[in-house]
């Protein structure tokens, strides 16, 4: 029997909103300390990292290992049908081929399941390696979702530029080109208001606009993005999720000429 | 430039 109560439901929302157009189907693994997902986007240039803690539930029991394979777009529909208010239980059977999400209102005067189909989907986990990065970049996640919009009018590959002055994001193309400095915060009122770098060494490096913008649909789960680089491997780009968990992506950059 | 894979950065478990 697996069972996760969610008073928050509005945050299950948000992390389909998160992978949805990144990820047509995916696996949930459901264990005892919690739920993890780990897939790629069918080009296989990013990799997406979901953690959700069973501490972070209301109510979370498993009995045993559970991988429940779930078409994206049909579990969008079902968490659609949830208000933002609501709390979300998900729960399903062992060995079962379906899951039932439930729907309550906060007063308890509404309540709707609803059961939907799992998918088996047989997919590899990749190993990814503990890894110190040379630059580690906070800075606010509705800056992070502007910057890459805005260039992404100028070409298709932003080039990330960290050193120890601060972080630049550059693009060029037809029209032009485009460089936004963001320089590391002195004081800030608000904690994540800040833009804090932390850099071993400088790193540039050069990504598709298009992933990274998927990626900001994450920018409603959390104020801060923690951007994590090393020269030649793929980007990290993490949200935290509350105190329930987190969601990493992990882009593989743009090398050459 | 050519967009590499995630692929060729981690393997499969």
């Amino acid at each position: 029997m697996f069972e996760a109560r969610l008073v928050q439901g509005a945050l299950l929302k948000k992390v389909m909103e998160a992978i949805k157009e990144l990820l047509n189907e995916a696996s949930f693994d459901c264990a005892h300390s919690g739920i993890l997902l780990q897939a790629m986007d069918n080009s296989h240039v990013s990799l997406v990292s979901l953690n959700l803690r069973r501490e972070g539930f209301d109510k979370y029991r498993c009995d045993r290992n559970l991988v429940m394979g779930m078409n994206l777009s049909s579990m969008s529909k079902i968490l659609k049908c949830a208000s933002n208010d609501d709390i979300i239980t998900m729960k399903a059977q062992d060995n079962a081929d379906t899951v039932t999400f439930v729907f309550e209102s906060p007063k308890q005067e509404k309540i709707s399941d609803y059961e939907m189909k799992l998918t088996n989907l047989d997919q590899d986990h990749l190993g990814i390696p503990e890894t110190e990065y040379s630059c580690v970049i906070k800075l606010p996640s509705a800056e992070f979702a502007r910057i890459c919009r805005d260039l992404s009018q100028f070409g298709e590959s932003i080039v990330i530029s960290c050193t120890k002055e601060g972080v630049k994001f550059s693009a060029a193309g037809d029209i032009g080109t485009a460089n936004i400095k963001l320089a590391q915060t002195a004081t800030v009122d608000k904690e994540e208001d800040a833009v804090m770098v932390d850099m071993q060494e400088p790193v540039t490096l050069t990504f598709a606009c298009k992933y990274l913008n998927m990626f900001t649909k994450a920018t409603p789960l959390s104020p801060q993005v923690c951007l994590s680089m090393s020269p030649d491997v793929p980007l990290v780009v993490e949200y935290k999720i509350e105190d329930i968990g987190h969601i990493r992506y992990y882009l593989a950059p743009r090398i050459g000429d | 430039m050519a967009q590499k894979t995630i692929l060729s950065f981690f393997g499969s478990l």
